[in-house]
């Protein structure tokens, strides 16, 4: 049965949609299935696939509003990653979006249903969250077994981890009490800032074994994710980042075994 | 009077506080009175000026729900730039960030009355937003003259300008007729990644003069404000990030000179 993880984290930009993208595809070719699920309307997800909201493809909205099937929009993404699948978000406009957090706030049992509904055709089903914690992300708290948490590791990022914990455990507290961590990932490390390494070690004192091992570096390869609409390892498998996302997906697997 | 300019971006991370705080202090050094408001209730421009949400004093939530005096909450922040002055979101929890959203949404007129009440005593009036654009951003874009939009130098914020660009639009077309652009901000230009210049390229050909002259380029010294708690042009007046904030303001007095 599938583990539904929501990738979350209040702060913008710290790498919730490349980890969801890149972890996924790493996972998926070390023979795991694996869902996306792209509830940020922004659509990046999708984008990095190059599936857009202007298409007329139908999205993640289409299955909360008009009950369209689970299976009309799952898109099987990359030739070389039979095993990865995504559903976009798909929402084109201001007023999609906020129907979108309506539809995900007053159908909420719409949205656990589709999600349990999937679970037994995955091994891990990951959930790509939006710069918030309140609706959609909130849904996605909900219906989910735990989350991960990139931490960029730079002040600003690190500055906000306490916030995004806070609003978790208030969501398992209240509505899903079965949420766990899944873990936190230090990401976009810079080798070449003195502050990177005085993140790295803060973090790991204040979370301690709940950091995952390994941590992704800055590497502008990754960076061309939403350009060349595929994850890394299908077009770089040597690149730093690409390495990282593999030992993160291995170590991830290691621990799951045991 | 002063112009209030709204600094926003669905897309997370593209240096939204950045900007408000270091162009902020830079058009402060050369003689302009700056306010600069957060109402991200991540906090993140306080925590720019050691000011956090923990700490007792207090903020704009404070002069919406108790109607506390818009002068109890304005810091001033740094002895070497006494035209700087900072009025923090001081936000301390999901419950009152839940509450400040609807102090925007509800009491609308509290929040545009004091920013007008402001206006005289300041030549600019920063706001800076969270990333996205229903409340709180929504109340900024309503209040404001004109919104300033930061682009990352990389595809995933390229891919998000039309959306935000429509979200204003909607907010000029029903809510506030006088909202103009103030100009899109290309940042972070990473000079050893390729695609930084794709990006500028296609930016500025899309957006023609709209987009500032100005480039700010990838600065680690620009990521140690958060932790410096003091904006860049205090303790590096030659880093490449610090000289292009400062030129970016000379842009600024430029432009409005004429
Ligand atoms: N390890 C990395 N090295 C270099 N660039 C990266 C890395 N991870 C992500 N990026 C780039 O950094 C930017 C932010 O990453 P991303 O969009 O994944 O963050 P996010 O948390 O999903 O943002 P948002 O809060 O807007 O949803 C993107 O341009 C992405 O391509
Ligand atoms: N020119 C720059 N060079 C290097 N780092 C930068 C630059 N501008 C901002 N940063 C860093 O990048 C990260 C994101 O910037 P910032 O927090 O200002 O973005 P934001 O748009 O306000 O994010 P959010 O969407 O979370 O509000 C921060 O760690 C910041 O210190
Ligand atoms: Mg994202
Ligand atoms: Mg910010």
């Amino acid at each position: 049965m599938g583990e539904v993880i929501a990738v979350v984290s209040q702060k913008g930009g710290v790498g919730k949609t490349a980890t969801a993208v890149n972890l996924g595809a790493c996972l998926s070719a070390i023979k795991r299935r694996v869902l996306l699920v792209g509830i940020d309307p922004q659509c990046g997800l999708g984008k990095c696939f190059g599936i857009s909201p202007g298409d007329t493809r139908p999205g993640l909205i289409d299955v909360l509003r008009d009950g369209a099937p689970a299976d009309e929009v799952i898109y099987r993404v990359h030739p070389r990653l039979p095993r990865l699948d995504v559903i976009p978000a798909n929402v084109d406009s201001m007023t999609e979006e906020a129907e979108f957090r309506n539809l995900l706030d007053e159908e909420f049992t719409n949205f656990s249903r589709v999600i349990d509904q999937l679970r037994p055709s995955y091994d891990f089903i990951f959930i790509d969250c939006p710069p918030r914690l309140d609706m959609p992300t909130k849904a996605a708290l909900m219906v989910a077994d735990s989350y991960l948490v990139p931490i960029q590791c730079e002040f600003a990022s690190m500055a906000t981890v306490g916030g995004t914990l806070r609003g978790a455990l208030e969501v398992k507290r209240r509505l899903n009490p079965k949420l766990a961590i899944f873990g936190f990932l230090l990401t976009m490390a810079d080798r070449r800032a003195r502050f990177a390494i005085t993140v790295v070690r803060e973090v790991r004192q204040y979370l301690k074994e709940r950091v995952f091992r390994t941590i992704i570096p800055r590497d502008p390869r990754i960076a061309e994710v939403p350009h060349r609409q595929a994850p890394v390892i299908t077009y770089d498998l040597e690149c730093p980042g690409a390495r990282a996302y593999i030992q993160l997906a291995r170590e991830i697997l290691g621990a799951r075994i045991l």
